[in-house]
């Protein structure tokens, strides 16, 4: 399941006054430790004091942590399990803000990566401490909320509840939560346990603590618009993603390991000096495109060519249809496949057929042939377009060009989709339908990978074969797609080996 | 705007069929495939929104259910998908 949605809910529901109301929602995934970290990564907001966030973030996490056995740890890390993030419009995550009023915030299901995060529409009036009333919004009300669904909890149809979606002030500080929540939330961790040997005045042992002194509050200044550094800005939303904004999900260290894990996410904080030698903040490679930049100036030194492949045992780097005919591609190398092949035959260098890329390139992240005839060719954050054998004058050009975001590091896959012959382009958890014509990515996008059901994040390569279908690859499997149903023919992949390379 | 007041209680317009899909009342594969939904996947999606809301399952885009789609909200679905 992605994020937002469920793998396996737990509901309770009962009759209140005739109505079946849907009570608390068990989202299936918990956190599997008992103190869970928590991190504010604007740690300089120009219009809010971070100080009094931390103080209001403490208090709604310490809500639940006084209604069940769960406590919390403040930490200024990326590592954080919770990372509570104030941006606006497009923030990375394919959930875009919508500026004052209607969505407030979200947040994620316990996890690894995003899980667990929470996020706050910058663009609200925000209130720390002033008195009820005030005009703006609760802080505290919203983010005892959201910090319900990083615990796990779903949406309550129950008015008076915490995780009810409509806000409304939902604790005034009496001691007690709203039975929903509470039912709710000892669903997942149980109830809190009595600590003993102390003072029996005080409630309980701190369940909040921090490890990071409080910064004097920052002077309250106006609000201002918030300039996002970026190289070009073209007014697309997501240009204005500021650099260190941990949610710059391509943002990624080239990396000279073959690791295929996925480390969790590595953000510095914009305030915090980054260790020498990452020049980015981010880093998660992909589990199979895994860049090596090794740059060479001689070609003396040119790395030897790698192993072939083995085409009964590998991913694909991209497939797709050229000029009628089935190309595979991996690593250095491409295979043809015939209609009436009965075997793959060997594979030749990409280079010996396509002329043009890169000496030093590894691979190609993906390819295919747009509406024009011309075969276009993705290598990192570059995209060439090639007339046959040779690339057309003025390429290779930048991602950019195509009115993709620069925190883009590669596109993962092209696709002219079977359903109504338009180009889609994938890169990470997002994808942008392209206009052929305008040669742009159209507007409204880029939307979350999760409308492809089934498919999944960080995809290898897609395309839409001889039979009309559309099929997407991720590792050494594939699915078909069921293009009326929006998802994928079965869960599981099938083995691609013996269904393309004829193994 | 059409949220606030404008179009019949049947008009389910787009920022109206957004809001289901948007919060889990209705598909979003739809957004891509562009398929056209019937009055009645519609209707069903607003009671199915309404109940969650403690309002009357009417169906309609009446003025309560109008006020409760301006109300500011989480941003998570309502409904797992």
């Amino acid at each position: 399941s992605n994020d937002f949605l469920a793998s396996n809910s737990l509901s309770g529901r009962y009759r209140n006054g005739g109505r079946r109301q849907r009570r608390f929602v068990i989202q299936g995934q918990k956190w599997d430790h008992h103190t869970v970290t928590w991190s504010l990564v604007n740690q300089s907001m120009t219009d809010l004091d971070a100080g009094q966030v931390r103080r209001v973030l403490h208090e709604a996490l310490d809500l639940w942590a006084q209604n069940a056995n769960i406590s919390f740890r403040e930490v200024y890390s990326s590592q954080a399990d919770i990372q509570v993030l104030f941006a606006r419009q497009f923030h990375g995550d394919g959930y875009r803000f919508d500026g004052p009023g209607k969505i407030l915030a979200h947040a994620f299901y316990p996890g690894s990566g995003i899980g667990g995060d929470a996020h706050f529409d910058e663009e609200e009036t925000w209130l720390l401490n002033e008195p009820l009333g005030t005009d703006g919004t609760r802080l505290f009300d919203v983010a005892v909320h959201e910090f319900g669904h990083s615990l796990g909890l779903g949406h309550s149809s129950v008015k008076e509840a915490i995780m009810f979606p409509w806000h409304h002030v939902s604790y005034r500080g009496k001691d007690s939560i709203p039975e929903d929540d509470r039912h709710g939330i000892q669903g997942i961790y149980g109830p809190k346990k009595k600590t003993y040997g102390h003072n029996p005045e005080r409630h309980t042992t701190p369940t909040t603590t921090t490890t990071t002194t409080t910064t004097p509050p920052p002077p309250r200044r106006p609000p201002t618009h918030r300039y996002y550094p970026s190289k070009n800005q073209t007014g697309h939303p997501w240009q204005g993603l500021h650099p260190n904004n941990p949610y710059n999900p391509y943002k990624t260290t080239p990396t000279s390991t073959t690791t295929t894990e996925i480390p969790r996410r590595r953000v510095y904080y914009p305030d915090k000096p980054r260790p020498v030698g990452t020049d980015h903040p981010q880093h998660i490679p992909t589990p199979t495109k895994v860049h090596h930049h090794h740059h060479h100036n001689h070609p003396a030194t040119r790395p030897p060519l790698p192993t072939r492949p083995n085409p009964c045992d590998t991913s694909y780097d991209a497939i797709t249809l050229i000029r009628n005919e089935l190309f595979i591609f991996k690593d250095r190398y491409l295979w043809r496949i015939f209609e009436n092949d009965l075997h793959h035959r060997p594979p030749a260098l990409i280079s010996d057929m396509f002329y043009g890329l890169p000496r030093d390139f590894e691979r190609i992240d993906s390819v295919y042939e747009n509406k024009h005839h011309k075969i276009v060719f993705f290598v990192g954050k570059q995209y060439y377009v090639f007339n046959s054998r040779h690339p057309e004058p003025g390429y290779p050009k930048p991602l950019t060009a195509l009115g993709l975001p620069e925190s883009i590091e590669r596109i993962d896959a092209a696709l002219v989709w079977s359903y109504n012959n338009r180009t889609y382009l994938y890169s990470g958890r997002l994808y942008w339908r392209f206009d052929e014509d305008a040669n742009h990515v159209e507007l409204d996008y880029p939307r979350d990978m999760s409308m492809w059901k089934g498919v999944g994040y960080n995809i290898d390569s897609a395309f839409q074969y001889r039979d009309g279908k559309t099929y997407f690859f991720k590792g050494k499997g594939y699915w078909r797609f069921n293009d009326l149903r929006m998802s994928v023919d079965q869960a599981d992949p099938h083995p691609s080996a013996p269904h393309w390379m004829k193994c | 705007d059409k949220l606030n007041g404008g179009g019949s209680s049947w008009d389910y317009d787009d920022s109206v069929q957004n809001y289901l899909m948007e919060f889990g009342y209705l598909p979003k594969s739809n957004i891509e495939t562009g398929n056209l939904r019937t009055m009645d996947q519609l209707s069903e999606a607003v009671k199915s929104l309404q109940a969650f809301a403690n309002l009357e399952p009417t169906g309609k885009i009446d003025g309560e259910t109008r006020e409760l789609l301006r109300r500011p909200r989480c941003g998570a679905p309502d409904l797992a998908g």
